[in-house]
């Protein structure tokens, strides 16, 4: 620009497709994104890496990553194959809400040794989840936990499970795995030969915590499963723990950013969901495809907004 | 017609009327949309973008006629900016052919702490040009 022409000195830290001469904070055009966008976007600091290294083949080695648990693998193209079509294409006409989804493994998990079984089978474990990828500008729409069977033992079909969900305060932390503190339950009845999924939806109870942007969440669950009906017997064929793999968390996030694709932008005169959960509502959208109608008042207002 | 009032220049010879059309045609490498495809996999990326495998950002290409007019939605100043170059001061750019709509990607990629994230990202294929 003029401007940069006047004053040659300024074109050195003229963004980061000029041909860098500054410090090191210049060479890396990261350090030149606003913190909140910097640690969320998956594809920006690597575009971003190809196009301040010019013509150096060094970009095509990114940085090591861990490499996720592969059945948190299948489940997420499994998710992208609902969402997007083969060319990636965002699919309009699901009416699905969210624009990120945030699948995170327990980095930490202590199994507690099965109490007496008379009483069916109990399952204790607990994780901790580190959330340090969600940025300050995704807004949660849904969380859930995601079980997944070890299909390769049989469980008996009908199961019946009463689980107890506890948050660990931050103070607890330092010990590595704190006893049980009891919670309010959850309870599940699913037919484990139909489902190679479980998921439990924990939204309202892990709302608060990401609303406040906690980075570590540390939950302790417990699974108490009753075979079939409840008058019958009680005793699991196979010890559910054998079967269950520690679950992994899902987050379903409306990401509120320049760079993120919002779908009421899209859908312009078509029906147009209810507004975005603002951080303070619980949200009471399912992601998934509410339901919700307005009528031609509320359409407009929520436009406005 | 034939007949020229007296003394008036003579009229383009009919013979030359493809010539005389010629100036209207519109340009061979007008300002226009083009296909581009990449894989992930040729800049190395496939082992954190897991999917799309594909991706076409499309591009804009060509030369923005002297009167774009509405034919490309561009704004009355694209044909005041060509007077400038052409009339007043060549140092003054042509108008360029430019992206003027995008529609967004899906991407699912491996975050660096082993994560992963299926995210929408907004203006990132390349669906309509312009002249500016």
């Amino acid at each position: 620009s003029p401007h940069s022409r006047a004053h040659p000195s300024s074109a050195k830290t003229s963004g980061f497709l000029g041909a860098p001469k500054g410090t090191a904070s210049d060479l890396n055009p990261l350090l030149q994104l606003p913190r909140s966008v910097r640690g969320g976007y998956a594809l920006l600091p690597p575009l971003l890496k190809v196009l301040s290294d010019r013509g150096q083949q060094s970009w095509a080695s990114e940085s090591p990553r861990l490499q996720p648990d592969s059945r948190a693998l299948r489940y997420m193209k499994r998710l992208y194959k609902m969402s997007a079509t083969k060319e990636g294409i965002p699919k309009a006409n699901k009416s699905h809400l969210y624009n990120t989804v945030r699948l995170f493994t327990p980095c930490l998990e202590c199994e507690h040794p099965p109490r007496d079984l008379r009483k069916g089978d109990v399952h204790s474990v607990d994780l901790l989840f580190n959330l340090d990828r969600v940025t300050a500008l995704e807004h949660l729409l849904k969380s859930v936990l995601l079980y997944s069977f070890d299909t390769s033992i049989p469980v008996s079909s009908s199961i019946r499970c009463l689980c107890r969900l506890a948050v660990k305060e931050q103070g607890s932390s330092s010990q590595v795995c704190p006893s049980l503190s009891h919670s309010p339950a959850f309870s599940l009845h699913f037919e484990a030969r139909k489902r190679r999924w479980l998921e439990m939806d924990v939204t309202s109870f892990l709302q608060p915590l990401i609303a406040t942007h906690r980075r570590n969440i540390h939950m302790a669950l417990n699974f108490t499963c009753l075979l079939g009906d409840p008058q019958h017997s009680t005793k699991l064929v196979t010890p559910l723990n054998t079967a269950l793999v520690p679950p992994s968390l899902l987050l379903y996030l409306n990401d509120t950013s320049e760079q993120a694709h919002h779908r009421w932008n899209s859908l312009g005169h078509r029906r147009t969901n209810p507004a975005w959960p603002r951080p303070g509502d619980s949200p009471r959208l399912d992601p998934t495809g509410d339901q919700g109608h307005e009528d031609s008042q509320g359409k407009r207002a929520s436009r406005r907004r | 017609r034939e007949e020229h009032p007296k003394g008036a220049p003579s009229a383009t010879p009919p013979y030359n009327l493809s010539q005389y059309f010629k100036q209207f045609v519109f340009p061979q490498n007008e300002c226009e949309l083009h296909s581009f495809r990449l894989s992930f996999s040729q800049l190395k990326w496939d082992k954190w973008i897991i999917a799309p495998h594909r991706y076409s950002p499309q591009y804009c290409k060509g030369d923005c006629p002297r009167v774009v007019g509405h034919r490309y939605g561009s704004p009355v100043h694209t044909m005041v900016q060509n007077i400038i170059y052409e009339k007043l001061d060549p140092s003054v750019p042509k108008p360029s052919c430019v992206p003027a709509e995008y529609s967004p990607l899906s991407v699912l990629t491996i975050e660096p702490d082993g994560s992963i994230v299926y995210k929408e990202y907004e203006d990132m294929i390349a669906t309509k040009c312009t002249c500016r």
